[in-house]
């Protein structure tokens, strides 16, 4: 673990003097090393490596800790400011709202949807689904799936080419419902395609939702930084939702994630099934990321 | 030109920024960077020009030779290749590309729908095979799967096909129970079958980072893989953990994707891997 890896570069430090810049040298080249195999974005492992190293220079060596445990506080602490300091849910008003999933292909969204209205009903809300995938074979097949397998209500419309259309006729059918959350589940694209960006700022304008979730897939590396601050900057993502985390991926697409927009993590998903969900815990995504 | 003047120590940190942020892992930029330094303190060349070619080399030299080419049954019987890999990696539509490609080739090819779980994979692959006129071989969702592929085996040879491509659901590694069902679909299989499957690709999404090696080495472990598919090449990811995966387990990447229709599907080709590591 890092903890042991810093031990180790601090064994011949005693207890007695202060943490320079030499001594700490490797330390932080272990940290370097540590956060770049947990998936950690290289440019965000250098301002926080940067920032550990402001925090730890000059800082007395504890008598009641080792040094390496210190620069693990120093290092566990500066992650979970940069993080968060705790679990940041949805905030749902009564009823009215209204809520896209983005997203690059296959990084769960579909799903997600389903489990999002799931636990919204759980809340005690009552949920609606959009299906504005038009374009992958079968994806209104998924969604109308989802909604049978949980009693959710799906609009959907496999004769109309125009997601736009699709979305107004689901935005009209909440409206004369008794639906409080609606969840527009979007194809998924490249933040380089153009096209579709620009039609996600089309169903943004009609939808006028209250949340934007980027759902990213909690496996991916240094490309995280790249999509989601695309995605961010031409719609303004309210919200991400890290999925596939029960499997072993480190998860340091999360970092970046936030280091990058500031966007705040709000769930993850554990599973294929529609219970799968979770609210996110920034200081288990830490001690995930630090090993 | 990525670097001006002469080879400088702030030259390998931009190396390290470039290799690292194509996911090939802190590790492998580390032992590459070092056999360059090596290579070219020993040189008369001080031109930086010369330290890209130099990352190329060493990059290909990483790949190991691998044979990148699909492979074919020897007896008269239907090739059989199975698809495999991570959830929502593209194996569904990377079997309907790899359909596609092969009727192209004129040959025979059927689908098996194996992925019962999911909803809406078999109405997924059953419209990529009415798209590319294959003949799809499907039981009703949350059927077993390896009587699905049992069936379908059965058929590809009663209907003499040249290629039977079997899609299965997504999983993770970390799922035993998931990991069992794969390793029963691929022994009923080998019953009607002997040598099949002559084929098992796992799908790697290029945005994947270093999770990919575990998801390949675990895969591998349970089913002796024969080649990668990496998927989604189209995006801005560049994939560099094939390069990792290869050096520990010298398994070649036979195709890439390159879009969601499907033609876009490529073979792999080292050189031209490497050479857009840098574009
Ligand atoms: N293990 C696991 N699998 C997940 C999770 N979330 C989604 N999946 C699976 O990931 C795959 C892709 O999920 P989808 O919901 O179809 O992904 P998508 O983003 O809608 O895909 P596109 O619409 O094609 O972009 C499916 O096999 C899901 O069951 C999760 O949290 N854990
Ligand atoms: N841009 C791009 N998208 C791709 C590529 N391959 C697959 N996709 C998309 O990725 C998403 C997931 O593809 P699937 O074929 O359903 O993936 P899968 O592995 O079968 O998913 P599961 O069965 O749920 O595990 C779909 O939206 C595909 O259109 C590719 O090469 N490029
Ligand atoms: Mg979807
Ligand atoms: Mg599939």
């Amino acid at each position: 673990s890092l903890s042991d890896k810093l031990t180790k570069v601090f064994r011949n430090l005693r207890g007695y003097g202060k943490l320079s810049e030499s001594n700490i040298k490797d330390a932080l080249r272990e940290i370097k090393l540590a956060l770049l195999e947990a998936d950690v974005n290289y440019k965000v492992v250098k301002s926080f490596i940067d920032a550990v190293k402001e925090k730890s220079v000059g800082e007395e060596v504890l008598k009641s800790v080792t040094p390496g445990q210190q620069i693990v506080k120093i290092v566990h602490d500066e992650m979970v400011s940069l993080m968060g300091n705790k679990a940041e849910a949805l905030q749902l008003r009564a009823k009215g709202n209204r809520i896209m999933i983005v997203g690059l292909q296959g990084s769960g969204k579909t799903t997600t949807a389903a489990k999002l209205a799931v636990h919204f009903r759980k809340m005690g809300h009552k949920p609606h689904l959009a299906a504005l995938d038009i374009q992958r074979p079968a994806a209104i097949d998924q969604l109308v799936f989802l909604g049978k397998q949980n009693n959710i209500p799906v609009t959907f419309d496999k004769n109309d080419k125009k997601v736009v259309s699709i979305a107004k006729k689901a935005l009209e059918h909440v409206k004369n419902s008794d639906c409080t959350v609606s969840l527009f589940d979007t194809a998924g694209r490249l933040h380089i395609d153009d096209q579709l960006m620009a039609e996600l700022e089309a169903l943004k304008d009609v939808i006028q939702p209250h949340e934007i979730l980027f759902v990213a897939d909690a496996m991916t590396g240094q490309d995280a930084v790249n999509s989601v601050s695309q995605f961010n900057e031409r719609l303004g993502i309210s919200g991400v939702i890290l999925t596939k985390l029960d499997g072993d991926a480190r998860g340091g697409a999360a970092l970046s994630i936030r280091a990058t927009t500031g966007c705040p993590i709000r769930y993850v998903g554990l599973g294929e099934k529609v219970s799968d969900i979770e609210l996110f815990h920034p200081d288990r995504m830490v001690s995930r990321i630090l090993g | 030109t990525l670097f001006r003047g002469e080879i400088s120590s702030d030259m390998y940190e931009d190396i390290e920024e470039i290799l690292v942020q194509t996911d090939m892992g802190i590790d492998t930029v580390m032992k590459l960077v070092g056999n360059i330094e090596n290579r070219l303190s020993r040189s008369s060349k001080k031109d930086s020009a010369v330290v890209v070619d130099a990352i190329k080399t060493e990059l290909l030299a990483m790949m190991n030779q691998t044979d990148n080419t699909l492979r074919t049954a020897s007896s008269p019987v239907p090739t059989v290749i199975m698809l495999v890999g991570v959830n929502g990696t593209g194996k569904t539509t990377s079997v309907a590309k790899m359909a596609n490609h092969l009727l192209k080739q004129k040959k025979k090819v059927m689908l098996a729908a194996c992925d019962t779980f999911r909803g809406a994979a078999i109405e997924q692959l059953d419209i990529w095979a009415q798209r590319t006129g294959t003949y799809l071989v499907k039981h009703q969702h949350g059927a077993d799967a390896a009587a699905v592929a049992y069936d379908a085996c059965q058929a590809a040879i009663a209907r003499n096909v040249d290629y039977l491509l079997i899609d299965t659901a997504g999983r993770l590694h970390t799922n035993k129970n998931l990991m069992e069902e794969l390793k029963k679909i691929k022994r009923t299989v080998q019953k009607l079958i002997p040598e099949a499957p002559h084929e098992i690709l796992i799908t790697i999404d290029a945005v994947s980072g270093q999770n990919a090696l575990p998801q390949v080495q675990i895969f591998n472990d349970q089913l002796s893989l024969t080649g990668m598919i990496l998927t989604k090449l189209d995006g801005t990811a560049k994939g560099g953990i094939v390069i990792k995966i290869q050096h520990e387990i010298s398994l070649p990447v036979k195709f890439i994707g390159v879009g969601e229709g499907m033609d876009d599907l490529l073979p792999f080709s080292n050189q031209e891997f490497v050479n857009a590591l840098f574009e």
